[in-house]
């Protein structure tokens, strides 16, 4: 429900002027989280990153995807099938990695790629599970692998 | 004109947000025009680091959709410092914000999406990856004109869903913009995506997979929705959407999908 929170508070006028949004009142529509116009006519859509993802990898960027594994939009299944035919070599094997205590999910890293689940969040990860958000956002940072204990 | 764009920096600069906690951290936001003859501009908004911003590094942060905005979705729901309370009358704090361990940039990305404008009505019309990407690459290297203390800093791009085309389409123009410029002032090091939109084909039965595997429908339906539908096809057929129709309307029941065990939202 947090997203009707937003709706409210970004159309405030003293919100807009503390922002310096929407200076001159001239946009023609109120502010709102998704804009059905631009998801009703998107034109150029690639039907698989997978190649982008193969340049990246080859230009030794370093690259983490996560999945919360209780999102049905965009599931933890999907993702995986998709990065399997990426065809990357393991460097760590699947083990749990741990947040305050308990699993937050599991990862495996790949040579070029790291994948990760985090326990019990939905599409907006950092939203639903927070604290492994966080967990998982310092160690991309930091390069490491996710904690096994 | 460094004084000029010194002057554009601390005209961003917001002094508070309405109903916002003490912090002790800066926040800038505003426009950046990344098309002058379309009149397109994107709004961002930079949440620095609490603690020793000039040694973290800057974190992009690109929402999905396509057309939905970073600050709606990024800033005030995941990773930003603030979140806004029921009646939407104040701000309180994030404890998990991940501007504790970097400078955070929220782009409403395209033109169109949140306080990001067009003058030109078609372009909302015609967007696309392309343009987005085209207009992002723009956005950072003026944006970081106007803010000198994040050029050559580590830099990484992060988002979710759709921004799974996003994050990665604009790390490749970064990189190749940095071949053909030497000396670049992005240091793009990394991204990191969730939930993020991939490959059309096998993100498409991993769903469905996903759904048959966590009880969410029946084995018939299962079964009916891979007979009847090719997802390497550009369109459904429409035996293909009567059986994902009679999954999400007869079967998933009143849930949320974004969560699946979580409450919907009345």
């Amino acid at each position: 429900c947090t997203e009707s929170y937003a709706e409210k508070y970004y159309n405030r006028k003293d919100v807009q002027k503390a922002m310096h949004a929407n200076t001159t009142g001239s946009i023609p529509y109120k502010w709102t989280a998704c804009s059905d116009v631009l998801i009703k006519n998107w034109k150029d859509s690639e039907n698989s990153v997978l190649p982008t993802y193969k340049f990246l990898i080859s230009a030794g960027l370093r690259i983490w995807v996560f999945s919360g594994d209780t999102d049905s939009v965009v599931p933890v299944t999907a993702t995986r099938f998709s990065l399997s035919h990426l065809n990357l070599t393991i460097k760590t094997r699947w083990y749990p990695w741990y947040s305050g205590g308990q699993v937050g999910g599991w990862t495996e890293v790949y040579k070029g790629l790291t994948f990760a689940t985090v326990r019990g969040a939905g599409h907006e990860v950092p939203l639903f599970q927070p604290k492994r958000a966080f967990v998982l956002f310092k160690s991309f940072l930091a390069g490491k692998e996710l904690p096994k204990s | 004109s460094v004084s000029l764009l010194q002057k554009e920096k601390e005209l961003d600069r917001i002094s508070a947000l309405p109903g916002q906690p003490k912090v002790a951290f800066s926040q800038f936001s505003g426009y950046v025009t990344v098309n002058q003859e379309h009149g397109r501009a994107l709004f961002y908004w930079l949440t620095e680091a609490s603690s020793l911003p000039e040694k973290k590094p800057l974190v992009l942060w690109l929402n999905g959709g396509p057309g939905c905005s970073s600050v709606a979705y990024g800033a005030s729901e995941e990773i930003g410092p603030f979140r806004i309370n029921i009646t939407a009358s104040s701000l309180f704090l994030n404890k998990y914000s991940w501007n504790r361990e970097a400078n955070l940039l929220f782009l409403e990305s395209p033109a169109g999406v949140g306080f990001s404008y067009t003058n030109t009505s078609s372009d909302l019309k015609n967007s696309g990856d392309k343009r987005t990407a085209q207009d992002a690459l723009i956005f950072l290297l003026r944006w970081m004109s106007r803010f000198p203390g994040y050029k050559y800093r580590e830099f990484y791009i992060a988002g979710e869903s759709y921004a799974g085309h996003y994050v990665p389409q604009l790390a490749k123009i970064i990189v190749d913009y940095n071949k053909k410029h030497s000396n670049s002032i992005i240091n793009l090091k990394g991204f990191i995506v969730g939930n993020a939109v991939t490959d059309n084909y096998y993100d498409s039965i991993g769903t469905v997979t996903y759904w048959w595997t966590h009880s969410m429908i029946s084995d018939q339906t299962y079964k009916s929705i891979l007979n009847h539908c090719n997802f390497s096809a550009d369109k459904a057929t429409k035996p293909c959407d009567d059986a994902v129709y009679y999954a999400m309307n007869r079967e998933f029941g009143d849930i949320d999908q974004y969560s699946i065990y979580a409450p919907t939202c009345t």
